[in-house]
């Protein structure tokens, strides 16, 4: 465990918190991609089977369980307690389009031909573009919520740091998984237009709105 | 087998 790692998990346990606690609060989901978080929700289902194979640590484990139940929680969120707040007009984002090159990239490119390790790739390359159809709901309504801009940098600053987390582990132990690697570098160029937007506007206590 | 370490990441 490094810096960059712990700041990059209590960066995406952050995301995940803001998130739950903005539903939550406002009893409503409006302006939330129910898509990204179902997409988030077999993320974390296939990467974290490995609880019932390995132990790392209670850290890890706790990490996982917390991710899995919240991701599950939203889910149960969006499309059942506050269904009728789901803005589903403008989540039209087809996850097909993303499901499927997942699943034929992690059966070519994997560092092992088994089961898990598949689940595990596929989980990494879904992961990189989960977050599509919430920037594409964004950018269709042309403008998010200051709190919905916070959850989404602190959910892109996590695989930021990771990739700290990676060029740091390399240096210091030799250690690299390229798959890791791109598809975090992936993901994290996804998020470089929102960024932007969030640092010049909503850090200026300005509202997330693009330009028409 | 480098997917071994990476498997204490989350």
């Amino acid at each position: 465990m490094n810096i960059f790692r712990l700041i990059g998990d209590l960066s995406h346990l952050l995301a995940i918190i803001i998130l739950l606690r903005k539903i939550w609060k406002s009893r409503s989901c409006a302006g939330i991609s129910g898509k990204s978080q179902l997409l988030f929700a077999i993320v974390y289902t296939s990467r974290y089977l490995d609880l019932l194979t390995v132990y790392v640590s209670m850290y890890n484990t706790l990490m996982k369980l917390v991710f899995i139940a919240a991701s599950y929680a939203t889910c149960y969120l969006i499309y059942l307690k506050f269904k009728a707040t789901y803005d589903h007009n403008h989540d039209t984002f087809r996850i097909e389009f993303l499901l499927v090159p997942a699943v034929i990239l992690a059966l070519l490119i994997n560092h092992d031909f088994m089961a898990l390790e598949i689940l595990w790739t596929f989980s990494i390359y879904l992961e990189s573009v989960a977050i599509l159809p919430q920037l594409f709901m964004v950018s269709k309504t042309g403008e998010a919520e200051s709190i919905t801009s916070h959850y989404l940098f602190a959910l892109g600053s996590y695989r930021g740091l990771y990739i700290l987390n990676w060029i740091y582990r390399y240096a210091m132990e030799d250690h690299y998984d390229l798959i890791a690697i791109v598809a975090g570098v992936v993901q994290t160029v996804l998020y470089c237009d929102f960024f932007y937007l969030y640092i010049t506007k909503v850090l200026r206590g300005k509202k997330l709105q693009l330009p028409a | 087998h480098s997917f071994r370490v990476q498997k204490d990441e989350l």
